[in-house]
């Protein structure tokens, strides 16, 4: 499995900083693989 | 050739130490701007201002306001993305931008 | 011959050293002028309205936001001391900083992409100290 692990926290750091993370989620779209598995609609969104 | 490429590489080295000071006063700049009481202040930005970077705007926003030095790590399980956050200098804010 | 092939060597690695800090420079360039735009902005807007707006209605730099589609399941555990959290998506999503929100906000002006207005392009100078003004224009 892989993981990205980075410091937050601090403003203006380095541009980039999200930029793998953002590619790394965008490469596995885990929606387009649970419609293809015909999985089970979302269960009802839960709040923070 | 020789004396030339002498030449062009103390200009470079030059135009290196030029760039690291500007950069150096620069992110000093910025600190001072970031820390200062009155900007601090007024260094904000609305729910509004948010919901208008994302595309499409109807999307969940979520809010992350943590401490410096927050640890986040994003890792690919079985199904779906687990991300966790940890905070060793104080709790961490998180909250959902209103859809209106 | 040996010792031009050295230069040469030290030379493109200067080349590329420069071209690196360059681009942090003006990132954080950008970084300044996107930042005392934004505080130009809320001093504006609260000088208009005469007063501050209500604590808990803004928020504060820095922070990061997570956007993901509307229908998107989202399983949220907090520690006690909101410390800790940890969260399961089971769908995609994007992260981005203060200073990406404030670029696509426009508070800095267009000059991340080369589409700053000559009029843009005065308000960035002078948001700068003196010695800068070469790198934005």
């Amino acid at each position: 499995r892989s993981r990205i692990l980075i410091s937050i926290g601090e403003s203006f750091g380095s541009a980039d900083k999200f930029q793998k993370i953002n590619e790394m989620v965008s490469s596995t779209d885990w929606s387009l693989k649970r419609r293809l598995d015909g999985g089970s609609a979302p269960k009802p969104l839960k709040r923070l | 050739r020789f004396p030339a490429l002498q030449r062009e590489v103390s200009e470079l080295t030059e135009a290196e130490e030029k760039l690291d000071e500007l950069i150096n006063k620069c992110s000093l700049q910025l600190r001072l701007l970031t820390e200062d009481t009155h900007n601090k202040k007024l260094g904000y930005v609305r729910c509004q201002d948010l919901r208008n970077t994302v595309n499409p705007p109807d999307q969940i926003i979520m809010v992350i306001r943590a401490p410096p030095e927050t640890q986040m790590q994003v890792s690919e399980p079985s199904e779906g993305y687990q991300i966790s956050l940890k905070s060793s200098k104080g709790p961490i804010d998180v909250f959902l931008c209103p859809e209106d | 011959a040996q010792e031009c092939r050295n230069l040469e060597l030290e030379k493109q690695k200067r080349l590329e050293r420069i071209r690196q800090k360059r681009a942090q420079l003006e990132e954080l360039i950008l970084q300044q002028i996107a930042f005392k735009n934004l505080v130009q902005r809320n001093q504006a807007s609260e000088a208009l309205s005469q007063s501050t707006p209500p604590p808990g209605s803004v928020i504060q730099l820095p922070f990061i936001i997570l956007n993901t589609d509307v229908r998107t399941v989202i399983d949220c555990s907090i520690s006690s001391d909101k410390c800790e959290y940890l969260f399961n998506f089971d769908n995609t999503f994007e992260i981005h900083d203060d200073v990406e929100i404030l670029k696509r906000m426009g508070m800095s002006l267009g000059l991340e992409n080369g589409t700053c207005s000559p009029e843009n392009l005065s308000v960035a100078t002078s948001l700068v100290p003196k010695s800068l003004e070469a790198y934005v224009t």
